[in-house]
């Protein structure tokens, strides 16, 4: 159910924050 | 008279690796290692030796002009100086605490500062909701604004022991603690053993441990 979506948890999941493809070469 | 000392030449803003290596999670190897990450990140646009936006934005959605408000938030977080580029001292220092050793609390403080878009040293409960649509839009996730509206009281309310509307750092670490998933996007296990994980940087490492 939406409503019941953790806010932070959801924006944790930003792909910004997939850093580790900074280290891709 | 002064003494000059020839040694190779380094970027801008290099910082001796044994100083970095000594105030993070980093050994000297590691640091070796990233600078030689650094080092393709900040010519990857302009050959400054400097991370600029648009080079951070390469590397990280191989596009340099998406937009994107958590991006710029971390980007605006590594810019300790705040002159518009990221100088290796300073990616040294951040990545830092997206290591899996780094203390448990300098990453909860270290998402508070990303999540005060404002720096009023609170998040808002706007600020929430601005970040929940960020998410939305780059999720190309649609969900109407009374869900949105339901999702960010629930949650504001829920962290928001004091009910002043607005979150201060004490109720987000308490808020953090009792929801530890909450900072797993601030560990980078590759970060874990860089040298390991990129063993062609080691080639090029100066500094053996």
């Amino acid at each position: 159910k939406p409503t019941s979506m953790n806010a932070f948890e959801l924006i944790s999941r930003s792909q910004s924050f997939n850093l580790e493809n900074l280290f891709e070469k | 008279m002064g003494c000059y000392c020839s040694k190779p030449e380094k970027t801008p803003g290099y910082e001796d690796p044994v100083v970095l290596a000594a105030e993070t999670p980093f050994t000297v190897s590691e640091v070796e290692a990233l600078y030689e990450l650094f080092k393709k990140l900040s010519s990857s646009i302009y050959d400054d030796g400097l991370i600029h936006k648009e080079e951070f934005q390469l590397a990280l959605f191989r596009n340099q002009n998406k937009k994107n408000l958590f991006a710029d938030r971390i980007f605006d977080l590594f810019d300790v100086k705040r002159n518009g580029v990221i100088d290796f001292g300073e990616f040294v220092r951040s990545l830092g605490f997206f290591h899996p050793n780094a203390p448990v609390e300098d990453k909860i403080a270290f998402a508070f500062r990303l999540y005060d878009l404002r720096q009023t040293g609170f998040i808002e409960r706007e600020e929430l909701k601005e970040m929940v649509l960020a998410l939305l839009h780059e999720s190309d996730l649609l969900l109407s604004d009374d869900v949105v509206e339901a999702i960010v009281d629930k949650t504001f309310s829920d962290a928001d022991k004091k009910g002043d509307g607005r979150i201060d750092q004490q109720e987000w670490k308490e808020y953090v603690l009792k929801h530890p998933t909450l900072i797993k996007n601030m560990t980078l296990p590759y970060l874990k053993d860089i040298t390991l994980a990129f063993p062609s940087f080691v080639m090029s490492s100066e500094v053996e441990d």
